[in-house]
C-alpha cells in the first residue's frame, strides 16, 4: 500500500497548492533551514489523523493554517490529501486510488474526507486499521523520537513494543 | 494479554541484537531485558548497549552518535516485527560520522523493498543514496516551494592522512 | 544589583541584533524581552526571532536548524559582552544547511583573533575551515588515540540543478 | 590567556597517555562517533572543576576513570593536565606556563595541583576569577546547552546574562 502523492495547500508555511510525488522506494527531501521540509513530515501526521498539536511543534492546532507574511495575507483554510495506490486492494474500498483530505477552516471547524466525499475522523481510522499506519506510528521518526527512546520516559520503549504487538 | 506482549518483547529483542549487530559490529554485546519480570507489562525495558568491548555502564555514556544508532536499531527491531508501509526519517543521520550514514543507508535500501522510506537530510552521502530528490526552497519570503533536483555532478571525497 | 543587570541586559540584547542579523539577514526581526520589568531579577528572558519576513508565534514554531542558529546569536551576545578566552563547540553545526554552517564558520574566525576555538565536528566545510586538525579514533578496543590530520585532498562540490 | 595543550591519561577512553596541543586559533577535532571527541570536551571541564557528574554525563564522579575493556584492565586513577600560555601575565603566577592538574583514585581520594605543587580547589577557582575561564563558563558549548537556551528551563537564559555581568 503505497504513497502516491500528497497535496498540500495553506497547510504551515506551504501557502500556494504544492504537490509531492512518492513513486520511488526512496524518495529524499532536501534543503535549506526553515525551508519546509518539516512542515511536510507535519503535513502527513496531520492528514493521518494528528490530534495533538505539541505532536506537530505547535501551542495550538490554528497554528497549522499558513499564518501570512509581509506580503501575503494568512490563509483561510488548511488543506493536506494523501493519495494512496491501493491496486493491490488492501484498503477496504473499490478504487484504485485512495485519496484522504483533512481541511480545518479559520472558524475552527474542520472536515475530513475519502475520495472526496466527507466523512468522519474515525473512519479514516478504521480505514488504516491494521495496517500499521496512523499519525503515532513509530515510522515517522525525528530526533525527538529519540530522545524519548533514549530516556524512556514514561515508559516510552514498554509502549512502543505494546503498539507493534 | 500478558503472553502477547512476551511474544512480541522476544521477537523485538531477537530483532535487535540482528540490527545492532550490523550497525555497529559483528561481536558487539547488546540486549533488551524486562526489568522488572514478575510483573512484565508495568515494567519499563532497559536497553544494554556495549560496542566494540567497551563496558559502558548505562546508555547515557554512550557517544551522541552510539546513542542515537541504538534507538535507530530499537526502531528498526519494532519494524521488523510490523513493518510499516511508509517510514519518514527527518534527519536522523546528523550526528554520525561517514562510516555509520553508510551502514544506515544500506538498512534504508534494504528495507525500501518492502516499505517505502522517505529521508530528509543535509548529508551528501545520503542524497547519493536516495532514488528521487526534492528540493524545498523558500519561494518568496516565508512560503515554501518545491521542486526535484538532479544529483548529476556530486564530488564528496575527503582525504585524511595521518601525518604523525 | 539590578542596575548592572539592566546595564549587562541592554548590552546582550543590542549583540544579539547584530548577531542575529548577520546569521540571518540584515532585514530579519529579532529582540530580547525581560517579559516582567517590574521585577526584572525575578523576570524571565524571552527571545523573539522572526527570519526573513515570517510571523512565528513562538520560538517553537521555527526549524530545528533556525532554532539552532537563533541559540547561537545568544550565546555569541554574551560572548562579546564578556570575551571567554577560549571557546569549544561540540558538533554545533550538525543541523545547519551549508550556508548557515558557512556563516558560523566564518563568525568563529572574526572571533578568533581574540580567542581560542576548539570545534568538533563531522562537517567537511566546517573541516576546511580551522587551522589544524586532529583525528580521534579507537586505537585499540575500547581505548582512544589521536593524531594530528592532513586536509590535503578535499572536494565537495554539490551542483543540485532544477529538473521542474 | 591561551590554551598551550591538554595531557590526559586514565580519563574515560583515553587510558594511555595522550598530549593534545593547541598553539592555533582554530583547532578542529575529527573522528568516528565513540571515538573519544567529547570525552576531550569533557576532560577541559573536569580539569577546570566541574563538579556535577551530570555535566560530564556520569552517574557518579568515579566514572571518569578508565574502566577497562576485554584486553585491559581499568586504570588505577584519571589525570588531566591543562597548561595555559601565560607569557601576557594574565594569571596572577610568576610563570610563563601555568599548569592545572586534577587527579581522582580509585579509592575516591582526588588531588589538585598548580605547577606540579598539591593546592585545593578553592585555588584554583581563585587562579582563574575574572579571567572567564571555569567549568560553567558559556563558552563550552554543546547539544544540551542549545536545549537548555531554547526550552529556557529554571531561567536558563537570565541565568546566563546574570553569570556574564
Ligand atoms: N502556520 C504557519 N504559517 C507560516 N509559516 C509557518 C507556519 N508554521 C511554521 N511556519 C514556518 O515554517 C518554517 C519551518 O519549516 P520547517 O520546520 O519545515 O523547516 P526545515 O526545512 O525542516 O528546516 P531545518 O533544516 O532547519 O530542520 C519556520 O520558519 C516557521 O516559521
Ligand atoms: N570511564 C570510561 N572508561 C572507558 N570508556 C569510557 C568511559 N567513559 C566513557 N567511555 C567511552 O567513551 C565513548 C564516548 O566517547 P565520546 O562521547 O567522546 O565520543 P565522540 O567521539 O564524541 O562521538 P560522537 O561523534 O558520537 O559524539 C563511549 O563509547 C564510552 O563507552
Ligand atoms: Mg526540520
Ligand atoms: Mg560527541
Amino acid at each position: 500500500m503505497r504513497f502516491s502523492r500528497l497535496e498540500i495547500k495553506g497547510f504551515k508555511s506551504f501557502a500556494n497548492d504544492t504537490v509531492i510525488h512518492f513513486n520511488e522506494n526512496v524518495t529524499g527531501i532536501v534543503g535549506p533551514n526553515g525551508s519546509g521540509k518539516s512542515n511536510i513530515v507535519d503535513a502527513i501526521r496531520w492528514v493521518l489523523g494528528e490530534q495533538k498539536s505539541a505532536e506537530l511543534r505547535l501551542d495550538k492546532m490554528s497554528s497549522v493554517i499558513f499564518n501570512g507574511t509581509k506580503n501575503k495575507k494568512p490563509a483561510g483554510m488548511a488543506q493536506v490529501s494523501l493519495i494512496f495506490d491501493n491496486t493491490k486492494n488492501i484498503l477496504p474500498v473499490d478504487y484504485n486510488e485512495v485519496k484522504i483530505t483533512r481541511i480545518l477552516y479559520q472558524s475552527g471547524e474542520s472536515e475530513y474526507r475519502l475520495n472526496n466525499v466527507t466523512c468522519r475522523l474515525k473512519d479514516i481510522y478504521s480505514l488504516f486499521a491494521d495496517t500499521g499506519v496512523g499519525s503515532n506510528t513509530y515510522a515517522i521518526i525525528g530526533f525527538g523520537m529519540v530522545e524519548d527512546l533514549l530516556n524512556n520516559k514514561d515508559n516510552y520503549r514498554r509502549m512502543m513494543i505494546e503498539q507493534a504487538a | 494479554s500478558t503472553t502477547k506482549y512476551l511474544e512480541a518483547f522476544e521477537e523485538v529483542r531477537e530483532n535487535f541484537k540482528m540490527v545492532f549487530r550490523s550497525l555497529f559490529t559483528e561481536d558487539d554485546d547488546c540486549d533488551l531485558v524486562i526489568t522488572n519480570p514478575g510483573s512484565p507489562l508495568e515494567s519499563d525495558i532497559g536497553i544494554i548497549a556495549k560496542p566494540k568491548g567497551k563496558r559502558p555502564q548505562s546508555l547515557s555514556q554512550l557517544s551522541g552518535g552510539e546513542k542515537t544508532l541504538t534507538a535507530i536499531a530499537f526502531l528498526f527491531s519494532l519494524y521488523l516485527l510490523k513493518p510499516a508501509p511508509f517510514c519518514i526519517f527527518d534527519e536522523l543521520d546528523a550526528p554520525l560520522d561517514d562510516t555509520n550514514v553508510e551502514k544506515l543507508n544500506k538498512i534504508i535500501r534494504k528495507f525500501s523493498k518492502e516499505s517505502q522510506f522517505i529521508i530528509i537530510t543535509h548529508n551528501k552521502a545520503t542524497m547519493a543514496a536516495v532514488d528521487v530528490m526534492y528540493g524545498v526552497y523558500m519561494e518568496q519570503q516565508g512560503i515554501s516551494g518545491l521542486s526535484q533536483v538532479d544529483f548529476r555532478s556530486f564530488e564528496h571525497d575527503l582525504v585524511l592522512e595521518r601525518v604523525s
